[in-house]
């Protein structure tokens, strides 16, 4: 575990959870820092979505699927996703509004 | 499954591949043929190829940046990506060039990546479908070689079937008569094929399925139609030789009927040089009587100015049929240069006529003098191209005009001309796209490709300069907004979908950018200005409307655009207009 560990740094982990929306993509821009606990959840959903062993660790089979090739696209419905039209329906028709 | 917001409306779709001189284009086109197949033969949806930019799915194959802010990372990684559907480049689905593919359609990955498993997978993102975390879906986001063979796991059917339904049946001409039939028939089908049953299944065996048949004899059907079409070109392509060569026999037929008469003229020329002459040496023999006949003194001017008159027509038919052979000379050289094989267009008979109009001055100070002003526009109901904060003050950009808010209100006398502030920028000014304030306190303007720096009201020298002197892509028609972001004090830049940073020590575009726009969560693309007020808050314009935006959350901070006029020219509401707050 250890080995994969130094083998996968941190930074590639962020970058990767920030690319496939695991976390917030604007982190690329605003460089926030996340929390330890924010990273584990995120490399949580990571390994559950991967179909792996889900430990919250940067752990082999972690660093094994983060180099297969795979799609572009990110992983999570989120706000900033590939759909120019996607933030109108997010935002624009779930919204209610308190009379 | 899961499914991403928007779907396409319609059920007929087109795609179109933009690379076609590729060396494997003819096998993508039939992979995407055969991937864009599975997905119809499992829902409504139908897929038509056309030559057009203007398909609903583009297939494009890049390397690295490609424009859209999402660059491939070379060899392996990251394989393609595609958008969801909508307008523009919804829909579009790109390849990474840099990736060895398969295009043969072989299980083996020794042979490099399959395409026809990925493309499977991009183009269900070009149809409205996510990720799925199910490993045995085509929509697992991890490559997997998995054999297709015209059926789709349960996860990827029942995503596509709620988004377009389920395939209607067609029957041929022999449609049963009751239900007893259909019932049958779809008890049939059960038996047939059981995706829930393991591969021994009898019907589950290829060699066994009657599906399969039903898939080859479709997969040939197909062929035979790809076969005609490809005839028929061809036919196509022939006719137009034909007629080509017809065209130019024709010409040729022309030319000699033309050099024959021109021969027929010089022939008859002679004759009457040979006559002139005898006539000449009788006269020279006889003068006397040669004076005494007025009339054939005539008669022989007539003929003098009727030969001048026919060698003037020779020389004008001799000097049209050399500019239509040198018209025909250019096409030729102009297709074979091409490649193109589009059948030519008869060049007109006509010569150009000279003329003492002077090319078009590229001083464009002296196109528009004459061109009416453009109306002021409602100070109240109208978008904004740049908005700014200049020396403290608001200045809202409208077309050639601009409104100046300081911590009184609006100035009066405004809006007025830009260019009474800044007579430097160009004296046809339409619109600028985009203004801000920069640390050194220059204000620069974007006009079209080019960027204009003043100190306070005078150019600064040097300027104007393009756009690509940034490092902004030099095919960039327009910027859209600029703007220094209060989070980190760094300038940005937007256009379309993409944005990029400018490192303030270089003056050049950061490394890393373009980005998309989406990270602005809830602007969109397509903005029409930004910037940074005195409250520190960066604020998005578009259209009537304008967002403020939570630079901690990153993304607006009201989803809902609010009316640029209340806020920004202080203008009253209208009677039974409602804040949104009261609302």
């Amino acid at each position: 575990s250890k080995k994969a560990k130094t083998a996968i740094s941190e930074d590639i982990m962020y970058n990767y959870l920030m690319q496939f929306d695991y976390l917030p993509k604007s982190d690329l821009e605003t460089g926030a820092l996340r929390t330890e606990d924010q990273l584990k959840e995120a490399i949580r959903s990571l390994q559950s979505f991967g179909n792996i062993t889900v430990t919250g660790e940067i752990d082999s089979a972690t660093a094994r699927l983060i180099q297969k090739p795979r799609c572009g696209v990110g992983d999570r419905r989120s706000a900033d996703s590939f759909s120019p039209d996607n933030l109108y329906h997010e935002i624009g028709s779930n919204v209610r509004v308190r009379r | 499954f899961a499914l991403q917001g928007p779907k396409w409306s319609r059920t007929d779709l087109t795609w179109s591949m933009v690379n076609r001189s590729m060396p494997d284009a003819s096998k993508v086109e039939r992979m995407v043929q055969t991937a864009l197949d599975v997905w119809a033969n499992h829902s409504k949806l139908t897929f038509r190829e056309v030559y057009s930019d203007q398909a609903d799915i583009q297939i494009l194959f890049a390397r690295r940046a490609h424009g859209d802010g999402y660059k491939f990372d070379g060899p392996g990684q990251v394989l393609a990506h595609a958008f969801y559907p909508g307008e523009g480049r919804g829909g579009d689905a790109h390849f990474d060039a840099d990736e060895t593919w398969n295009f043969d359609g072989e299980s083996d990955d020794s042979h490099g990546t399959n395409f026809l498993n990925v493309a499977l997978h991009e183009l269900g993102h070009s149809l409205g479908l996510a990720h799925s975390a199910i490993p045995d879906a085509v929509m697992f986001p991890w490559y997997q070689n998995n054999e297709v063979a015209g059926n789709l796991p349960d996860d990827d059917r029942y995503g596509i079937q709620q988004l377009y339904g389920t395939k209607e049946k067609t029957w041929g001409p022999y449609k049963p008569q009751t239900t007893t039939t259909t019932t049958t028939t779809t008890t049939m089908r059960a038996m047939i094929y059981r995706a829930d049953k393991p591969a021994y299944w009898p019907w589950n065996n290829p060699s066994n399925n009657p599906n399969n048949d039903r898939n080859r004899a479709r997969e040939r059907q197909e062929e035979e139609r790809r076969r005609q079409e490809k005839e028929r070109r061809r036919q196509e392509e022939e006719r137009r030789h034909q007629e080509e060569e017809r065209r130019r026999q024709v010409e040729e037929r022309q030319r000699q009927e033309e050099e024959r008469w021109r021969q027929e003229q010089e022939r008859q020329e002679e004759e009457n040089r040979r006559r002139k002459i005898e006539h000449k040496s009788q006269w020279e023999r006889n003068p006397s009587k040669e004076r005494n006949r007025p009339r054939e003194r005539q008669e022989m001017e007539r003929r003098r100015q009727e030969q001048e008159r026919q060698e003037q027509e020779r020389q004008e038919q001799e000097d049209r049929r050399r500019e239509r052979e040198r018209d025909r000379q250019l096409e030729w050289e102009r297709r074979n240069r091409n490649g193109a094989r589009e059948p030519v267009t008869p060049t007109a008979n006509t010569t150009p006529r000279p003329t003492n109009k002077p090319y078009p001055t590229v001083h464009r100070q002296h196109h528009h003098h004459n061109k009416p002003r453009k109306p002021k526009p409602d100070s109240c109901m109208t978008y904004y191209d740049a908005i700014s904060i200049i020396r403290g003050e608001l200045f809202i950009f409208r077309g050639p005009y601009l409104w100046r808010i300081g911590t009184s209100g609006l100035y009066n006398g405004y809006p007025t001309e830009i260019r009474r502030h800044w007579s430097a920028l160009p004296e046809n000014l339409t619109k600028v796209d985009a203004v801000y304030e920069n640390k050194q306190r220059q204000i620069v303007f974007f006009i079209g490709r080019e960027y204009y720096v003043f100190n306070s009201v005078m150019l600064a020298p040097g300027f104007p300069k393009p756009l690509a002197s940034l490092g902004l892509p030099p095919t960039l028609t327009h910027i859209d907004a600029s703007f220094v972001w209060g989070h980190n004090n760094r300038t940005y830049m937007t256009s379309g979908t993409l944005y990029w940073r400018i490192d303030d020590y270089t003056g050049q575009v950061e490394l890393d950018y373009p980005r998309d726009m989406s990270i602005w969560s809830g602007v969109g693309y397509n903005i029409d200005a930004a910037f940074q007020y005195l409250d520190g808050k960066t604020y998005f314009f578009k259209n009537l409307g304008y967002w403020e935006f939570n630079d901690d959350r990153m993304k607006v901070a009201h989803a809902r655009a609010k009316l640029s006029a209340r806020r920004w020219m202080q203008c009253a509401r209208s009677a039974n207009e409602v804040d949104d707050e009261q609302r």
